[in-house]
Order: structure tokens, then C-alpha cells, then sequence
């Protein structure tokens, strides 16, 4: 059975982009069939996969068109639906249609029988397309940057899933929440490590990403850090919050 | 006579927050009368001027409910329209209205005189709360971190300011680039501002705000690293950019 995972924060720049595609191309590389929906109108995740945007596969028309197609990356069990700058206007598209929360999960219900993990790259908002993404998910994996302001956002975040759950999507739940860009010599980010593990440490993943310069140097070649470097701390830290994340899957 | 200045880019985490609040707070020190309206949901420059969200005068009362008052900060001339979570429902309220893009436009035309300047914190979207701040606007300040996925943003940006330009607010330009968390032992860092300096060369700003700790630390204290510290490097690097901001206004 296929589960659906939304990586999601509405604080800019935490990660989300490079967990969503280094996790996703972790688990393919261990032998799980991996799709990836860029539902963001930048379109980083499609760029760090060696993917063009706005191509005839594109996510806007998967929401909006009733095309539900999707491509092969050059890695094996990775598949994607790439971004399209019409993704911008979609938001104000859906707010006026009649069951507007619901367009995306129609649209996956019809594939997602091809693949054992379906991995949601989202935007940095909690906008209409942020909500839809909510209410196709099973399950949301929350990436929290080792700053200040990442703190502020998590409460924000965790109410919006719940309004989302209990009206919309029974189903859904936290799958985790994974530290990123973490530098032990920083008082600060010590601080917020500890903070979240003390008011969130059961959704805690044991796997904290490191600061690390190659996980961002990757997305320039095209490729996820796994494949450009695999022997560097940062693609460390992502295959083994891969196997966390198998073994609690269990 | 007032001017206007938006501070956005739809990428997140690139220093929007960092920069809007240590310029206002640099240029209220150097004498000028500064109002910061924060309109994005998060709520960050709110935090980091150490005021709280929520409370009666809001910038989404400011934009939907015709109260035009703002608050005094701890920092002589600078002045504050604080967040509200009522943001995150704002965009979808306002895009069934009629004259949508102009409700900040004319809240703002009642208040500008009693200020210099103008700045207006952005969430990390193109959203239409963005819209309105853009045509409520004289000029906008991009900020643009020294990362790959910050380059990809630039054009689409640029496109949807000339799109505005072209048909909601003629007299909108750039304001300037700023280029943000700057690591100089860093190649690719080095890289992404050779590549600015190449194509955006005419907006970039000399001044070049390092990636230093202290200005992550600041927020936490509720106060503008340049008040926090203001010998340390990203100070400096603000107080230069505000020197540079005043001299290309002339
Ligand atoms: N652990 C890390 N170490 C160093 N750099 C990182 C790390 N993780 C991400 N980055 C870099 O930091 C920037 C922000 O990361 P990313 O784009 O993945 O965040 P995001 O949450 O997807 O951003 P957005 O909110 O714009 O969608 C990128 O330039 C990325 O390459
Ligand atoms: N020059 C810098 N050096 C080190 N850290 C910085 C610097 N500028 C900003 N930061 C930190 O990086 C994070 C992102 O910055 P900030 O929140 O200002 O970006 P933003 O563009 O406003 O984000 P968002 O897109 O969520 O609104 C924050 O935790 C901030 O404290
Ligand atoms: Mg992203
Ligand atoms: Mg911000």
C-alpha cells in the first residue's frame, strides 16, 4: 500500500527542498518505487533532479488539467512530476472552484497504486495549494532549521494540521520532524535542538542533518548530494534518516 | 516626501526579515522616520522588534478592516504595523474582492506622510498579499542569498514585478539587490555573486551582508542585531548598506 508524505514548513528556506529530494533518492537507491510531486512554483526540486520545469508533465496540469502522467529521473525507482510557473496562479484559481480542497487527492488517487511512497515537495506557505497537498497526504514530514524563527513556526504549523484533520483529512498525522542544517559548534542552534526535543522530541528524528556546503553545491550538477557525493556528512545524515524513517514505518 | 519600499523574494530564507528590520532600525538611528509593516503571517520582524502578533492594531486589519493606526517601537523613529495569523486567510478573502490589488495601496496613501520611508516585510510567496504590497509600492529591495536555488528565483521575480509595472503600478522599480549570507571561503558563494554581479550588476548593492551568527541570535532578544551588537560583522554590514541606500536615494 502506498503512503503519501507532504515535507512542508511555512518558514522559507529550512530544508524542505533538499530532504524531500535526498530522501526520495535514498529510498529509490534502497529499492522502494519513489514519486516525487514538485508542487512549487520555484521549481528547486525539479531543478536538483536534472529536470526542466514547465515541460508537457508538469504539476499544474496534474492538479488542474486531469493529466496524470509522470516521468522516469535518471535514477532508478525515482520517478517525478515536475514543477511550472503556472503553479503561482493556481492559488487563486482553486480558491473559487467547488470542492477546491480536494483536486490534488483526485488527481493521485489515480496513480499512486504505482509506487510505495509518494514524496510532496511543498512551498513555503500554507496557501490553497499547501492545503491540498494536506488533505492528499497520509502523513507530514516537518523540516526545522536550527534557528530562532524556525521555533515560532512550528506551533503555527502543527494547528494548521489539525484544522486540516479534523475537517478535512482524518487521516493525517506527523510522520516526523528532522533537524536540519545543524553546526554543533553554534550555541544557538544547540538551544533550538534541545527545545524542540523537549516540546517535540516524540516526533524527533534521531538523524540531524548537518550544516554541510555539498548539500547545497548539488542541486547546480543536477543531482540529489546522495549521487553527487555520497561520502560527505550531509548525504550521510540523509541515508540514515532514511533508514530511521523505514524502520518506523514498521 | 515618503517613499515605499517593499523587501521580497519569493525563495525562502534568503534574509527578507534580516534585512528589512537591521535597514529600518539603521536608518531610524540615522534620523529618518521608519514604519516596518510586517504582512507576513509568520510574524518574524514583529518577533524581532519584540512586539507580539495578534494584537489590536495588525497589518491585517490595516489591509481588511480600514484601521489605520500603527505602534511606536523601543527604537526612536521607527514606528510598526505588527503580524496577525488572520494573513495566512487573507490571500483567499481578498481574491474575491473587487479592486483586490489595491486594498494596502489605499490604507497606506492615509498614513504615508509622517514617515521617510516605508518598509514592508514579504512572505517568502507571490501570493496576493504580495500583489498588493507591490502595488502599493515605490521600489523593491530584493535580497538574494549567496545559493544556487537563489539565482533560479531572481527572473521569475523580475518577470512579475515588470508584470505588475506593466499593468498595476507604472512608477514600480528595483530598489536595489542585496546579497545575503555571504561565506567568502566559499565557492559557491563566490560563484553565485560573480554570477549576480554579471546580469544584475546595475541593482547590486557594494555592501555585502556576511553570514554571521549574531544576526541570527538577535531575534531571540527582540531586538535588531545592529542594537543587539553593533560592532559585530553583519552589523557593520547593515550600517554600510544603510549609508549606501541613503546615498543612492539622492
Ligand atoms: N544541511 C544543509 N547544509 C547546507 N546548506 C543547506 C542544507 N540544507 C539546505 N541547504 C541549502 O540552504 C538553502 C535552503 O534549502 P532548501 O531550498 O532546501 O529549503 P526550502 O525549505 O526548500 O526553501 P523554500 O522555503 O524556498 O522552499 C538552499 O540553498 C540549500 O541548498
Ligand atoms: N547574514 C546572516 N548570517 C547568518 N544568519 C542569518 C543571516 N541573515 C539571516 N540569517 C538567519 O537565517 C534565517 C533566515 O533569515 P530570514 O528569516 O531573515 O529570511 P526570510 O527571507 O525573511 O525568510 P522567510 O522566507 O521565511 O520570510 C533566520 O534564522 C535568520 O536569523
Ligand atoms: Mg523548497
Ligand atoms: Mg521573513
Amino acid at each position: 500500500k502506498c503512503k503519501i508524505i507532504a515535507i512542508s514548513n511555512q518558514k522559507g528556506g529550512v530544508g524542505k527542498t533538499t530532504t524531500c529530494v535526498n530522501l526520495s533518492a535514498a529510498l529509490a537507491i534502497s529499492g522502494k518505487k519513489i514519486l516525487l510531486i514538485d508542487v512549487d512554483a520555484q521549481g528547486n526540486a525539479t531543478t536538483a533532479l536534472g529536470l526542466e520545469k514547465n515541460e508537457q508533465i508538469n504539476s499544474y496540469d496534474f492538479i488542474n488539467r486531469d493529466c496524470s502522467d509522470y516521468i522516469q529521473t535518471n535514477i532508478n525507482n525515482l520517478f517525478c512530476i515536475p514543477s511550472s510557473n503556472n503553479l503561482s496562479a493556481l492559488d487563486v484559481e482553486l480558491s473559487s472552484k467547488d470542492q477546491r480542497e480536494y483536486f490534488l487527492s483526485n488527481q493521485i488517487n489515480k496513480i499512486k497504486n504505482d509506487f510505495d511512497y509518494i514524496f510532496i515537495d511543498c512551498p513555503p506557505s500554507l496557501s490553497m495549494i499547501t492545503i491540498n497537498v494536506f488533505v492528499a497526504s497520509d502523513s507530514i514530514l516537518i523540516p526545522v532549521q536550527c534557528e530562532f524563527y524556525s521555533l515560532e513556526g512550528i506551533a503555527q504549523l502543527l494547528e494548521t494540521i489539525n484544522a486540516i484533520k479534523g475537517n478535512l483529512n482524518k487521516k493525517l498525522h506527523i510522520e516526523g520532524i528532522v533537524m536540519t542544517m545543524f553546526d554543533k559548534r553554534n550555541i544557538l542552534a544547540n538551544n533550538v535542538l534541545s527545545n524542540v526535543k523537549e516540546h517535540f522530541g516524540d516526533y524527533l528524528y534521531e538523524s540531524v542533518i548537518p550544516r554541510n556546503v555539498r548539500l547545497s553545491e548539488a542541486p547546480s550538477f543536477g543531482k540529489p548530494a546522495i549521487i553527487y557525493d555520497v561520502h560527505c556528512s550531509g548525504s550521510k545524515a540523509y541515508l540514515s534518516l532514511a533508514k530511521e524513517f523505514l524502520r518506523s514505518r514498521k
